[in-house]
């Protein structure tokens, strides 16, 4: 899949 | 997790907190600007739309009911409190959200990673934050004498974003396949946008003088 994305971030 | 993001998020709850203190304590929010505020609201709603429905840690749940909650107490207070509302410096607050809000509305719709409401709530979020801070530096700007708190506000929510930057550093080094070009080049705009403030910040701290902004 996708790598890791910003959305895990504040 | 690393710790320059942890930095990051304790540093961005501390200049909220310091805010919120501030205008607590004096029953004063001279100096700050609404607008901001409001923009920062807006950017906590629209980008933690997801609370209900996408749980990813404890962690990140509690600092977006906190960012939410704390801010959403700022606006209550400038707008409602009968002392503080007294204070607000609205003839100086003139920045127009529309000049904010409409551009990222139009380049959330054209740049985003996905076509779907939530996904472009979110890039919303991620371009409005890089510029919310804008109608508080030119109120600080026209204000001219900075007050203590006001200017460590400023300064703890900059710092907040330096950090975010190392902590996409560290992250793009130690997670493959970790990129999110639309965050990096939207938080380096933003963190752009305190370089001037942060230089006159330092030179005040070495100089141990009031923070003065020029003109």
């Amino acid at each position: 899949g996708r790598g890791a994305s910003a959305k895990d971030e504040l | 997790m690393n710790l320059f993001r942890f930095a990051g998020d304790i540093l961005h709850l501390l200049s909220i907190l310091v805010l919120l203190l501030k205008i607590h304590a004096t029953k004063s929010c001279a100096g700050i600007s609404l607008k901001t505020q409001e923009l920062y609201l807006a950017v906590f709603i629209t980008r933690y739309l997801d609370l209900f429905w996408n749980f990813h840690s404890l962690y990140n749940s509690v600092f977006k009911v906190v960012y939410i909650g704390t801010t959403s107490m700022i606006v209550w207070y400038m707008r409602r409190h009968r002392n503080v509302k007294l204070t607000y410096d609205r003839d100086h607050d003139t920045f127009r959200y529309l000049f904010l809000v409409a551009p990222c509305a139009v380049l959330s719709l054209l740049i985003n990673a996905r076509y779907n409401l939530f996904e472009i709530l979110w890039t919303f979020s991620i371009y409005l934050e890089a510029v919310a801070i804008l109608p508080q530096l030119v109120l600080l700007q026209r204000t001219k004498n900075v007050d203590n708190l006001t200017g460590n506000y400023v300064f703890l929510l900059g710092l907040y974003r330096a950090f975010y930057i190392l902590n996409w550093v560290y992250r793009f080094a130690t997670e493959p396949g970790y990129s999110a070009w639309l965050v990096w080049i939207s938080g380096l705009i933003q963190t752009g946008l305190y370089l001037d403030f942060f230089y006159y910040y330092v030179q005040a701290w070495k100089q141990s003088k009031k923070l003065q902004l020029p003109s």
